[in-house]
């Protein structure tokens, strides 16, 4: 009798769990589309910018580079070889330029 | 018997899943969060200064940033119609992408690291939809 | 089942998630404390 009642408990607690994770599921669906419609809106579009100094305040004295690239464009960062302190990027496009903005405070 | 360990072992799964859901959902509002910040600091600063910075002091979204010792020295190759970029570097180097310079910047109120004023969280409750207010809490 | 040995991390704009590239930064990061 234990075993049947702790497999019915068992059993409601799962429905209760895919409920859950189905509402989850949704949610975040809705939440994607939400983020791709404020993202495109015209006027957002304009203002979504960051300024030099703003990065740079991020990262203290560091060399950075701003990489802007058409959507699908392929970063590869082959795995170095051993004993060799060298590090690589290879960027590439299918459809447009890419740009690369090098930002450095000095 | 053999089936209340099958329903267990399926329970903790569903369990996780939903725990790795709630995360994924819960960086989704951070970058809205963020982005929707960013906007109404830039629109306050534009209408403060009334008009818009130089075009060739800001960077448009969406972008990387790689970050590297200045000490690093960068060996940059180009194709001519800057469709193939390689470059080498003698150091190490980091990337990151918009949503995440956004959070260093605080435009996601210190969220991410828990650490956010009750003031602050008003705020960003409502830059989300109210039904997905709780998972701010959560955080 | 022994897979292909991965010798390059990739990311695709908008299309790869931001884990991606936390991937690419650990593994630089190994192999520089390597």
């Amino acid at each position: 009798k234990e075993i049947v009642d702790r497999l019915r408990y068992l059993e409601a607690e799962i429905e209760d769990l895919e409920l859950k994770e189905k509402e989850l599921d949704q949610q975040k669906i809705w939440l994607q589309q939400s983020i791709k419609n404020v993202k495109e809106d015209s006027e957002n579009k304009h203002f979504s910018y960051i300024t030099h100094e703003d990065i740079c305040d991020c990262f203290n004295g560091d060399t950075l580079l701003a990489i802007q690239a058409p959507s699908g464009t392929q970063l590869e960062v082959p795995v170095p070889q051993v004993g060799q302190k060298k590090y690589q990027i290879n960027l590439k496009s299918n459809s447009g330029p890419i740009h690369v903005l090098l930002i450095n405070k000095e | 018997a053999q089936e209340c360990q099958n329903l267990e072992m399926e329970k903790q799964q569903r369990i996780e899943r939903i725990r790795e859901k709630r995360i994924q959902l819960q960086e989704l509002l951070l970058q809205q969060i963020a982005f929707k910040n960013l906007v109404q600091r830039n629109r306050h600063s534009e209408q403060h200064t009334r008009g818009p910075p130089a075009v060739n002091s800001t960077i448009q979204l969406p972008f990387l940033i790689l970050n590297t010792s200045k000490r690093t020295v960068i060996d940059c190759s180009i194709s001519s119609d800057k469709f193939e970029y390689l470059f080498n570097f003698d150091n190490m180097f980091e990337i990151h992408n918009d949503t995440e310079i956004l959070k260093r910047m605080g435009m996601s109120f210190g969220l991410e690291a828990g650490k956010c004023s009750s003031k602050d969280l008003r705020t960003a409750k409502s830059l989300v939809p109210k039904a997905l207010e709780k998972y701010l809490t959560g955080i | 089942v022994c897979s292909t040995p991965k010798t390059a991390l990739l990311y695709k704009f908008n299309g790869s998630p931001s884990k991606s590239l936390k991937e690419i930064n650990n593994m630089i990061k190994q192999e520089g404390q390597r």
